[in-house]
Parts: C-alpha cells; sequence; structure tokens
C-alpha cells in the first residue's frame, strides 16, 4: 500500500492512499485502502491521515478517524499523541499490525507504526527529502 | 511549515536482511522521486489534493505529471515504478489476479472519491480524483468505475500490465493448505497452486 498527505500553502489538507491489497486475498475482499475514515480520512483543521498495513483492523477501528476524532474531541490533543495512542495501543492490543502517515493543520507529521518497519518520508519547505525504512 | 508532505510505501515485518543495499537504495530512490515530485507541486502554490495525488502516481509506477520540470529526467528511472504494492508491481489475489483500490479526500471540502475491484486502471488513485470531482457518489467498484476511467481519459490497461515476477513469487508461496488456485489463474501456473490460510497467511508486504 502506497499513501500520501500533504498541506498546501493555502492551509488545506488532503489524503490518498492506494493498494492491490493483500498477497492471496479472496478476489473480490475490500480493504481498508478504499474506505474513507479507516484508510484514508482528511479534515482541515485536525489533519490529513493514510494507513497501511493489515486492513481488516483499520476497518474494525476506523483507524484514520480514530485519529482525528481524538484531536478533534479531546483536551489540545496534538497529531503526534493522537496517532501514536491509535497505532501503539488501539491497533496493537487488537493485534493489528501496521501504520499511518499524517499531517496536521500546522504542517506537524506523524509517521508510527508498529511492525519491524514502515517505507516512509516527509519533505517540507526546504525541499530535503526525508526518508527511512526501519526504526 | 508553510506547507509538507509525508508519505508511506508500506509497512510489515520487514526482516533486514531481506532487503540488501541494492534493493534498499531503489526504495530510497523510489520515495524520494515521490516526496519531490509532490514537492513540486507545493512549491509551487498547488494544492495538497494535487501533491497527493502525483506523489501517489509516482508509486503506483507511472509519472506523467511533472512534464518538462527539473525532476523529470530523474522520473524516466521510475516509469512503471514495480517496487511497491500499487498498480504495477500490486500482489495477487488467491485467484491470480490483480485487483487495485483506492481512495482520496480534500480536508477542505470534506469530498471524498474511493474506488476498487479494478483489474484495467493504469492508476487507480486518478480514478478516485474523478469520482469525488465528478460525481455524486463517494465509492464507485468495478465494472462501472472502470468505465468511469475510460470515459475521463484515464489510461486503461491489460490487466497482465499489473504482473511482476516478484509478486507471482509470493503468491504461489503462501501454504499449500488452502483452497486450489481458481480456474481463472494463467493456466502455465495452475500445478502450482497458491493457498490462502487465516491462520498462516502474512499479511505482508502487501499493506
Amino acid at each position: 500500500t502506497v499513501g500520501a498527505c500533504a498541506l498546501d500553502t493555502h492551509g488545506d489538507l488532503a489524503a490518498a492512499t492506494s493498494t492491490g491489497g493483500k498477497t492471496n486475498k479472496w478476489t473480490y475482499r475490500i480493504g481498508d485502502t478504499p474506505l474513507i475514515s479507516c484508510g484514508t480520512y482528511a479534515e482541515n483543521s485536525y489533519a490529513a491521515v493514510s494507513g497501511t498495513g493489515n486492513g481488516e483492523f483499520f476497518i474494525r477501528y476506523a483507524v484514520a478517524y480514530d485519529i482525528v476524532a481524538q484531536m478533534k474531541y479531546g483536551a489540545n490533543v496534538s497529531l503526534a499523541k493522537a496517532a501514536d495512542k491509535t497505532i501503539h495501543e488501539t491497533m496493537k492490543n487488537a493485534g493489528g499490525e501496521g501504520g499511518v502517515v499524517a499531517v496536521d493543520a500546522h504542517g506537524r507529521v506523524a509517521l508510527p507504526f508498529n511492525t519491524t518497519g514502515m517505507y516512509r518520508g516527509f519533505i517540507k519547505e526546504d525541499g530535503v527529502p526525508h526518508v527511512a525504512i526501519f526504526h | 511549515s508553510r506547507f509538507a508532505l509525508v508519505l508511506h510505501g508500506g509497512a510489515g515485518v520487514i526482516p533486514p536482511d531481506s532487503l540488501p543495499p541494492p534493493t534498499r537504495e531503489k526504495y530510497v530512490a523510489a520515495l524520494k522521486e515521490a516526496l519531490l515530485a509532490g514537492y513540486t507541486v507545493l512549491n509551487e502554490g498547488g494544492t495538497s489534493l494535487d501533491a497527493t495525488e502525483v506523489a501517489v502516481r509516482v508509486m503506483e509506477g507511472m509519472y506523467d505529471a511533472l512534464g518538462e520540470s527539473r525532476w523529470r529526467w530523474l522520473m524516466m528511472f521510475f516509469l512503471d515504478c514495480p517496487l511497491f504494492n500499487a498498480g504495477k508491481g500490486a500482489v495477487f489475489s488467491r485467484d491470480g489476479k490483480n485487483m487495485c483500490e483506492a481512495s482520496i479526500m480534500d480536508g477542505r471540502t470534506m469530498k471524498a472519491g474511493a474506488t476498487t475491484l479494478l483489474t484495467t486502471v493504469k492508476n487507480p488513485i486518478s480514478l478516485a480524483r474523478v469520482i469525488k470531482d465528478t460525481t455524486p457518489h463517494v465509492f464507485i467498484a468495478a465494472p462501472e468505475a472502470e468505465k468511469l476511467a475510460a470515459e475521463s481519459g484515464l489510461e486503461i490497461v491489460d490487466p497482465s500490465y499489473f504482473f511482476t515476477e516478484h509478486r507471482w513469487k509470493q503468491h504461489l508461496e503462501q501454504p499449500a493448505d488452502s483452497p486450489a488456485i481458481s480456474e481463472s489463474a494463467p493456466v502455465h501456473y495452475k500445478d502450482q497452486p497458491p493457498s490462502y490460510s487465516e491462520k498462516d497467511a502474512d499479511p505482508y508486504p502487501q499493506g
């Protein structure tokens, strides 16, 4: 699965995700990637989120929206804290493996994952691409 | 930050020894190209929607949005990029098919587009964008979605476009205690049935 989230100079957020699904999935199985709120979500005042991992868990726990909901209804919950809680507590405790990339309305990024690795990166105004795979 | 772009190319159980330096370099280079493609859009005042779509298209394996910009020469190395599980390089279902899906959401308007069960649309993310922009629906799947892609001028390919040897080997390496490959699979592979097991199936690197 691949995905991207961005904040533009107009202050607008967007999220996009694309995948081939799971290896040897049932042919008409649908994963979280095309399900808004599960694998993809964006709301200008809070954050844009794209997920990758065990899709069934992203669906059951509405992972992308779960992160935004913490920011929306909690008291000053940061993107980093919300994303960490969803990935390292909610998802992990349920046995779900995966991660998300996200950016908030101020351009702060979060890239948490509870697996051994996630292909990931970010870039900001300075134009320097930062890329990593393992912790 | 005035603008920012963050992306992923999948997550999972990735043993370090499964990524020899040359392979790792390819992934790192491809991720950087996707970042730089999106950066170019954002740095020129483009929208976050355009930036995310372009970045995902790079990882789906087709890049054509930069025109004659300074990064285009770099992108030539990544046309039909098969590294990631999306577009070219997508994994196989247990029936030996590549079935792609994608979605996109605009945080300003809360409009979204999503699509699934695609076998012929070269860049699923662009179809998700078309669905968001041109239909009254959020989610359209299968033949109707592919018809819309064709009518919208998106590139349509033969399903064989998505085949990669690497993914086919992963398809065949699944546990052998599950349903046999269907009649729809390529005939010359039927003597090596892939299998599916809820218990044993490794969900990665499928994202």
